[in-house]
């Protein structure tokens, strides 16, 4: 069937959400320069740009977030 | 306004990031 934009921001929340806690920690993040070209610092740079609220955990919705500012940007 | 220039820098990140994303995951169905 058709791929939505949730399906998605939920598939790559999952990348990202190793253990499948539903939360993403700075730790999470950093580790991700395995499978990613980014390394762990920006990464880190990553995770301080969605984490707005400062709360050292990013939730499928702060992650949706960043991820529709990211489109809506591309897209103009 | 070192703000500014820090959200400048922060929405190159978050490209970098979602573009390794998608194209990570592109042509796996």
């Amino acid at each position: 069937g058709p791929i939505t934009l949730l399906d998605k921001t939920k598939e790559f929340f999952q990348t990202c959400d190793v253990e499948g806690r539903g939360f993403i920690t700075r730790t999470d993040m950093r580790r991700l320069h395995r499978e990613l070209p980014l390394s762990a610092e920006e990464l880190e740079d990553v995770f301080d740009s969605l984490d707005a609220q400062r709360s050292g955990y990013l939730t499928l919705e702060a992650f949706s977030s960043g991820f529709s500012q990211f489109l809506h940007g591309r897209r103009l | 306004d070192p703000n500014i220039k820090a959200g400048a820098a922060n929405e190159g990140v978050l490209a970098n990031f979602f573009n390794s994303l998608l194209s990570k995951k592109t042509g796996t169905s």
